[in-house]
């Protein structure tokens, strides 16, 4: 059956990354999600209690062999560089470090979420979360 | 107006423990 209320969204492509959302900052600022900055998650993890951005580096970037819908990034993730697959939406962004939004397909990004963004890279840094704590 | 933690914007990439 169609989607309620005119939202086309793909399933598992989560609501906060349509542009105009309001993302609420650590330090409880409130910005848009089109409107984020590197420092933003930065600060906002040395805030966090038990959250750490780690940098991962984008290692490949490969069709699904299920669908053409996903792709397969994998990630060499830490100083410790352990390598980390995940199967996403091609248009699923990722943070990238000092650049913003990026996805496998921009172009598909953009037309469904209306998030500005650019082409994920193999070489690309992108910001992902780890516990501080994890031993 | 739903408002969403900044942290899930981040995906959440655990690395194995090899140590």
């Amino acid at each position: 059956p169609p989607p309620p209320s005119g939202a086309a969204l793909p399933p598992s492509l989560p609501p906060y990354f349509v542009k105009g959302s309001i993302i609420q900052l650590a330090n409880g600022e409130l910005k848009r999600v089109e409107d984020l900055k590197t420092e933003d998650f930065i600060q906002s993890a040395e805030i966090s209690s038990d959250l750490k951005i780690d940098s991962s580096t984008v290692e490949r970037i490969e069709g699904s062999r299920t669908s053409p819908d996903f792709a397969v990034v994998q990630f060499s993730v830490g100083e410790h560089r352990s390598q980390v697959s995940v199967e996403v939406l091609v248009e699923y962004p990722f943070f990238v470090f000092g650049q913003g939004w990026s996805s496998c397909c921009p172009d598909r990004t953009t037309q469904l979420l209306e998030l500005p963004c650019t082409k994920l890279s193999v070489g690309d840094v992108c910001i992902s979360l780890t516990l501080k704590n994890l031993k | 107006v739903p408002v969403f933690p900044w942290h899930s914007l981040v995906p959440f990439l655990a690395p194995t423990q090899s140590d």
